[in-house]
């Protein structure tokens, strides 16, 4: 299975890459093993760098830069592995408006291999959801899930039921 | 394969049965803060396994199950069930000739706990062996808790390791 | 020192109560000593009840909810031990539009007393300011600030450049 | 008192000498991912006294230095000063007489680092007496970094006790 590691890590390297430089629209990123002669034990270390910028510790990365190199890594290993489905709690959190556009058409693309939910407070994010559900609480405390019209969901409105019995 | 239904019922703060069907692409959920909705999120990693009461932000599993508000009193029962279907793979049997399986989870407040497909009663690694089976095995890759994205930045390289390991 | 404590623990407590409701619309919160026969060395627990929700572990807060209650008892410590300037980097980035509008009405009253240096992406945190700078990188990697006019930023354009040397 | 102004050169990403004036009220500070919001608000943790490289989110303190881009060398001094005036409380001599102070901070590549105030060489513990005396001392509660709001919420009791201890 060494052999198999390698050539995984290898190709999860490649396309680290691809999507970071999609997401940044340049820049470099990749994973290090820090002990290439026992594959199988070595801790990972992982370097970044946005388009332009000085090499450094990613510690030195700035709070959105460092969620959206978290998302190009999980984004890659989707694409090595896909995964039927995915949820993500507000990950778009940290990211200004560009960025979240970016991520936004991302995740629409990678929609048709891989099923997501996404809690989110961004409108930019909502506007890509094939459906919207809006959790509510009618009743102080009693969580119950209303669909909602986007259309109208941007215009702070109400939405119909969902099945609640 | 793909996620069709979840029905919740006692779980957090749905104290009604909540039945919510997903859609092919993407399902957008909203609302405001303390609504909800990571506690939908939160009965989905619960269904799916999830052993740590600490990754469901509680002390004790029995936290999971409704405890009241001001006008309800808590429960003594949490029940959440999974609906998959457009099952691609060959499942092993008795489960080859299901196009839907149901994984279901109930917790009691005395401390039990059942696992079910199918509403058959069965062990944790039952519907382990299933997901991995269905290729969704790597649920650590599949579900990102909030405010957690960038834990694999801040990791250390034996916890990098790890996660990567998981997806590779 | 142990009744001067033990005293304004006692105060804090209460502004810590007020300010939470004033956020919330009512509930409660407290910080509670562990061990009260020693209030020098104790412990200290602290408890929130959101309005008409049962009492449970903080722990089971929302992430808005949790970010609501620590800026409560921040604030409850100005009321007290008033702080000449304070700087808040991204604070309001867990609140909804709701819970932000609270919290920059909130700013705004105690922003007499207080300097406030705010950093935000939400419009709504923005229109409380009294000054603005952008922060920009026309150079790829260096920052520069830019005193920007909020009306215009918010239709999305320029602003002139601050003193920069 | 109350901030005046700020002067930032050769701190993080800051290249060129940058002064920022502050106002009563409330300083907005905003821009896209990256572009050095946070860094702004180092600077003043920096020239403030802050002692651990990690609070900055470096490994080593000469992390705070200009380290260089695409097209600019690194540079090998970063200098942060702070103008507050309003002094409202009576400072010990030779201060007395001064209704502004400005705080210094210089590190060279070389880890030598220096403290002023007022231009003149002091000593750290100088800085920290001033602002004591000012009412500014409780820094732990001026400064909420990015990400850390809810610390006081997951902190063990403990930890707790500190933070309210400086806010007492
Ligand atoms: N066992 C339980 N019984 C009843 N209510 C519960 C239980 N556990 C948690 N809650 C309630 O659920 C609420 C938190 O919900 P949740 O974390 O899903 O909010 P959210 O919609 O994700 O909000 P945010 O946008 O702030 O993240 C809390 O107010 C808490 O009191
Ligand atoms: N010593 C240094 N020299 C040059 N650039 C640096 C240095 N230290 C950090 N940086 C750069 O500063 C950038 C981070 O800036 P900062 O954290 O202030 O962003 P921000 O405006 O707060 O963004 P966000 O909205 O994502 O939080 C990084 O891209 C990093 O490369
Ligand atoms: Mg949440
Ligand atoms: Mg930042």
């Amino acid at each position: 299975t060494r052999g198999l590691f390698v050539e995984t890590f290898h190709t999860l390297n490649q396309k680290f890459g691809e999507v970071y430089a999609s997401f940044f629209g340049g820049g470099s990123a990749e994973l290090v093993l820090l002990d290439e002669a026992h594959p199988l034990e070595s801790g990972i270390e992982m370097l970044a760098q946005p388009p332009g910028k000085g090499k450094r510790n990613i510690l030195l990365l700035s709070g959105g830069e460092k969620a959206l190199t978290a998302i190009s890594l999980l984004f890659a290993t989707f694409l090595i592995h896909p995964t039927p489905f995915c949820l993500l709690d507000e990950i778009d959190a940290p990211l200004d408006e560009e960025n979240t556009r970016r991520f936004a058409q991302t995740l629409e693309s990678m929609s048709d291999q891989t099923q997501f939910i996404v809690v989110t407070h961004n409108k930019l994010t909502m506007e890509i959801a094939d459906i919207l559900y809006g959790v509510t609480m009618e009743e102080t405390g009693i969580s119950k899930l209303v669909s909602v019209n986007l259309k109208k969901e941007l215009d702070e409105s109400e939405g119909n039921p969902a099945e609640t019995i | 394969m793909r996620l069709k239904r979840l029905e919740v019922f006692g779980f957090k703060s749905f104290f009604d049965k909540t039945v919510v069907t997903f859609r092919k692409g993407i399902t957008g959920i909203v609302g405001p803060n303390g609504c909800g909705k990571s506690n939908f999120s939160d009965a989905i990693l619960w269904v799916l396994g999830e052993q740590s009461p600490k990754s469901l932000r509680g002390e004790r599993m029995e936290d999971v199950i409704f405890s009241g508000t001001e006008h309800r009193k808590p429960l003594s029962l949490a029940e959440v069930s999974l609906t998959i279907g457009d099952i691609a793979n060959e499942l092993p049997p008795p489960y080859t000739v299901y196009s839907e399986l149901t994984f279901s989870r109930r917790l009691y407040r005395s401390g039990e706990s059942e696992y079910l497909i199918n509403k058959t009663p069965c062990r944790l690694k039952d519907i382990r062996d299933l997901l991995i089976d269905m290729g969704a095995g790597y649920h650590a890759h599949t579900i990102i808790e909030q405010g957690k994205v960038d834990d694999i930045i801040t990791a250390t390289p034996m916890q990098r390791r790890e996660i990567v390991e998981e997806a590779a």
